[in-house]
């Protein structure tokens, strides 16, 4: 569904350079469930970022599906996220003017798809966050911020949905709930789920974990359990 | 160090009131090392920023040392904070036109304190953060910036630091420096530290850990262990 081939991303110039992706080859097959760790600093959301194409690789290639995204142009790289890509930011990213309610329903807004009722209700019960829709972002507590965004990510059904620390400010019981679904909508739904996680209980509902290091794949296993 | 009293925090008016605290009656004995777990939304950054004056309670008594919250001048407070109070916010809450460098300093600039240097230095390597020290917080990753909240409140060397999930962005390496200092901070040098973690990896180092629920406390360990 997604991959990388090449990929470097250069911050900075001369002696404040950083080399945040260090030569990354790897390919997020449709229908699995991959996740990433490693130190914070190792390049893990730069990998996020550039393959979901929110940001340019400094040489190398991304795909999503045969589309190179080099090769796109912005409206086109635009379309392409809308249509196939959900993305969990790692610090949340919620519109603060707009309710939750809102929030959650916005990239469907932007596509001009309706919300499906049923989805919606769904996704908003299993991020547990019925009884809070009204609010905005500042009237929310740091876990149902994150819920939000989840729940923003997974409403539209995307092809592919990179989660970027999706459960960090969660307790067990709600991370265990966002977690069972994402891995129902890999096994049940064909969705291609990347999260990238710092707790090897998160981990251990993916299919296949990666080891980032100084902008490196250091390692890789199949199958994990804690 | 501080303590509060039939703690209530109410926000919102008539059908969508909150109770957040609903009868809190906590004390953070000096040189003790408090862990507060509970689910997502259960009233933590809450009790955190009620009892270091951040927050206004609704009902009940608040107190830093033997002075009561409630009764101060916000200019009072400013000065009692500023003075004895560090606080690591649970979404960081960094000056993003200073580097991370300044951002740590600046309690100390506002304190009209110097930076003891060797005390900085000690910080600034704990947290891993020495060659980063003149980026500002958009070019940092999500667990840098977190550390830069930390050893913000931590350079101030305050009698009490109020930690709302220090360790979340971390991976297990990084959270391990941080924890172990805090621990040290604690037993060698009499500081007093309450920290909100989803992490019972990271409560394990605490001296005691309480658990909230839909804002009361509703247990306590004593010495835990993992
Ligand atoms: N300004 C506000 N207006 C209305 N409700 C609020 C406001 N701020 C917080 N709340 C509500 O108060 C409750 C407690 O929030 P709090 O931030 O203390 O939770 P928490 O335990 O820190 O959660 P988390 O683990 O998710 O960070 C939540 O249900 C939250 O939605
Ligand atoms: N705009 C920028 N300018 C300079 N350096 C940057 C910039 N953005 C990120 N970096 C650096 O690139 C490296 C990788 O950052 P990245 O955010 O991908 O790390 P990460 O693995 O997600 O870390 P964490 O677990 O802390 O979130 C870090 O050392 C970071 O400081
Ligand atoms: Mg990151
Ligand atoms: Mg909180």
């Amino acid at each position: 569904a997604a991959q990388v081939h090449d990929a470097t991303k250069r911050y900075g110039k001369g002696d404040s350079t950083v080399m945040a992706l260090n030569g990354v080859t790897v390919g997020f097959q449709k229908g699995r469930f991959t996740a990433i760790m490693g130190p914070s600093g190792s390049g893990k959301s730069t990998l996020m970022q550039c393959a979901a194409g929110l940001d340019q690789l400094t040489s190398g290639r991304a795909f999503i599906g045969s589309a190179e995204l080099g090769r796109l142009s912005e409206k086109q790289l635009t379309l392409l996220r809308r249509e196939k890509v959900g993305f969990v930011f790692q610090q949340f990213n919620l519109l603060p003017t707009l309710t939750a309610g809102e929030n959650i329903a916005f990239p469907l807004r932007l596509a001009k798809r309706r919300p499906d009722k049923a989805w919606m209700d769904q996704v908003v019960q299993t991020v547990g966050l019925a009884d809070r829709l009204d609010h905005k972002p500042s009237e929310l507590s740091g876990g149902q911020q994150q819920r939000v965004a989840v729940a923003r990510a997974l409403v539209e059904r995307p092809e592919i949905i990179f989660a970027d620390e999706p459960t960090g400010n969660l307790d067990t019981h709600s991370s265990g709930e966002i977690l069972s679904f994402m891995q129902t909508a890999v096994r049940d739904l064909g969705q291609t789920v990347v999260m990238v996680t710092h707790d090897p209980g998160a981990a251990s509902y993916a299919d296949r974990v990666l080891f980032l290091t100084d902008g490196r794949l250091t390692g890789e296993v199949m199958a994990p359990t804690v």
